[in-house]
Order: structure tokens, then sequence, then C-alpha cells
């Protein structure tokens, strides 16, 4: 599943 | 975070230090479109709107906040301040931008991560950042020569997403679940579209780093 919940990068 | 990252994080600010030293010495936009500055504005104010509940860390929360200062900021001196305003040519600088926006916004609509409202904006903006700097480039075809600053701006520019493609190479071979499919796609387009300039950047300045670069 794409770890969209923890957007970490810019 | 890892090198290639903190990298391209320094080379995107780079970037931002290279076009307002030159926008504020040089007292000219004369070569840089605002287009694509305005462009670059949408971006992160639309990415970054998590910017009140996705507090993933300082470093990130502070860049997220510098980024949209410094693309309001030159978009506000091309557009308004003197007497930069008058070094911008309307007529060479014309690039449709409704043309990127448009197809960027349906591809965010239709694909995204998580058909929240916010993964809709996020995913456009990751796929506008791919395309924004064509009008830059147009432009620069246009003018034949890119003057030295210019050159450099952009080269920090496509270097940027350039290490942020190893970042994600990195990432996926040392991390269990890491998968961005939508920035590898898009960060791919972004960087492949410099590859022409970058090839004249390089023939050009292995003579010198202050020779302009020639575009044919």
């Amino acid at each position: 599943k794409e770890r969209s919940r923890l957007k970490d990068e810019l | 975070m890892n090198i290639f990252r903190f990298l391209g994080d320094m080379s995107h600010i780079l970037s931002f230090v290279i076009l307002l030293l030159k926008i504020t010495q040089g007292k000219s936009a004369a070569g840089i479109s605002l287009r694509t500055q305005e462009l670059y504005m949408i971006v992160f104010c639309s990415r970054y709107l998590d910017l009140f509940w996705n507090f993933s860390s300082l470093y990130n929360s502070f860049l997220k906040v510098v980024f949209i200062a410094c693309s309001s900021a030159i978009v506000y001196i091309i557009r308004f301040k003197s007497p930069q305003k008058d070094t911008w040519n309307p007529e060479l600088d014309n690039f449709p931008i409704q043309y990127l926006i448009g197809p960027c916004a349906v591809a965010g609509l239709l694909i995204n991560q998580d058909w929240t409202p916010f993964e809709m904006i996020w995913a456009f903006s990751i796929y506008l950042e791919a395309v924004a700097i064509l009008p830059q480039l147009f432009l620069l075809q246009k003018q034949g020569e890119v003057e030295n600053l210019t050159s450099h701006y952009v080269a920090a520019l496509g270097a940027y997403r350039g290490l942020y493609l190893m970042n994600w190479v990195y990432r996926y071979f040392t991390e269990d679940d890491y998968l961005q499919r939508i920035v590898w796609f898009a960060g791919t387009v972004q960087t492949g579209l410099y590859i022409d300039f970058f090839y004249h950047y390089y023939q050009s300045k292995r003579g010198g780093l202050s020779r302009p670069v020639k575009l044919p």
C-alpha cells in the first residue's frame, strides 16, 4: 500500500 | 533522510539563492520565465497545504515555508517590483500554462493515492512540478544563448530532482514498504526534460564555469 499517510519528503 | 535527498534539497535551495541573487542584485529578470515561477508557486502552495497537519520533521516544515516564501517573493518581484517588472517580456515568455495546469489537474483527480481532496491536490502538485520548467526551457530556446547565472539556476533545479531520483532508488532498496509510484513517475519525467539542457550546459562549462550556454 502506498505510504501516502506519512508524506515525509518535500 | 539520506545523502541523495539532502543534496537534492540543498540543490533546490541553491537554485532559489541563485535566482533571488540574480533578480535582486542584477535588477533584471531577463531570461527568466515568470510563467515557470508562477507554476512553482502553485506547486508549493498546493503541495504544502499539509503544513498545518502533517508534521513529519522541523526540517521539512521549515523548508516548506522557505519554498512557499521564496517562490512567492520571486513572482512578486518579477511581476510588480521596479525595475525588474520592466525587464520581463510577455511576448517572449508566453507559454500557455493553462495547457499544463489543466491536464495536471485532471490527472490529479484521476490518479492519486487516497481519493481525498488533499491527495488529489497533492498529486496535482507533483504532476505540475514535473512540467513547470517547460516555459523556462522554451524561453531559453527562443533566446538561443543562456546567461551564465540563469544556466546555473536551471542546472541546480534539474540536479535537485535528479538527486531525488537517486533518493527514491536508495529508499526502495533499503526500506521494506516504500512505494511512491506517483512521484517516481513524475520525477523521472521532470528530470528527463532537463537532459538536453544538461548536455549543452556540460559542453559549454567544460571550458570554464562562466561561459554562456548555447542552445541550438
